[in-house]
């Protein structure tokens, strides 16, 4: 609904943040 | 006066990364699950704390070849994560777009990012388990984590995951998961006993 708890955004925001990293490490998807 | 350092999510943070970053074995990922009791039902529950999730760069490789989800479960993976990324960056989307969003959610993202969102009450769960009975729990291998009398773990299983391990600490529980199969350590049991002594304020 939009309104997440706090530790649990900031989990989120961190593993998208690092998921983020290790796709661009990667490179493209085959 | 500082706050006690279990409800400091960075101090947590940094003890999940130091855990899963410096052990000898592959963990996939790291969680800890806060106790507290619902004042009004008077219910024990335990709910997330933190995670750091390591996963693995031969994930998207092997769960090609092992274990392709579905194109309509990818959609639909793809779409949470579309609709928490918008969430997290307030719906603007960033200074710049994030084209990773639309890369395939792997298994162990998934069951990672679906942690999230659960709770354990009484006892209930693997988490549940540990922390009322005060013991670890540490399931090696596929087949046991199937025989496992608990949802979360079996959902594990056919997620990819091989090994589960949940320990009591201060406040908790601290869950740890890996596709490979991993046996007891007592190395391991040491570092987390002095990672989460939660009576420390300095991280070891």
């Amino acid at each position: 609904n939009g309104d997440l708890p706090m530790a649990r955004k900031k989990s989120l925001q961190r593993f998208l943040e690092k998921r983020k990293e290790r796709l661009t490490a990667l490179g493209p998807y085959q | 006066p500082p706050a006690p350092a279990y409800f400091n999510q960075e101090t947590l943070q940094q003890r999940l990364l130091t855990l899963i970053e410096g052990a000898r074995e592959t963990w996939t990922y790291a969680i800890f699950w806060q106790s507290s009791v619902d004042v009004a039902s008077g219910v024990s529950l335990l709910g997330w704390g933190d995670g750091y999730y390591k996963g693995c760069e031969e994930d998207k490789r092997k769960q090609k070849t092992t274990n392709p989800a579905t194109a309509a479960e990818q959609e639909h993976r793809k779409r949470v994560l579309r609709e928490l990324n918008s969430l997290i960056s307030g719906g603007a989307g960033g200074s710049s777009p994030d084209e990773t969003v639309e890369e395939e959610v792997t298994d162990t993202e998934w069951f990672f990012l679906v942690s999230m969102t659960q709770s354990f009450v009484n006892g209930a769960g693997l988490p549940g388990q540990a922390f009322f009975a005060d013991a670890p729990n540490w399931i090696a291998g596929a087949d046991r984590l199937a025989l496992a009398p608990c949802d979360r773990a079996r959902q594990a299983r056919e997620l990819g995951l091989q090994t589960m391990v949940c320990v009591p600490v201060g406040t908790g529980v601290l869950e740890l998961g890996s596709t490979d199969v991993i046996y007891q350590s007592l190395e391991l049991m040491n570092k987390i006993r002095v990672l989460f002594n939660f009576n420390s304020f300095e991280i070891p």
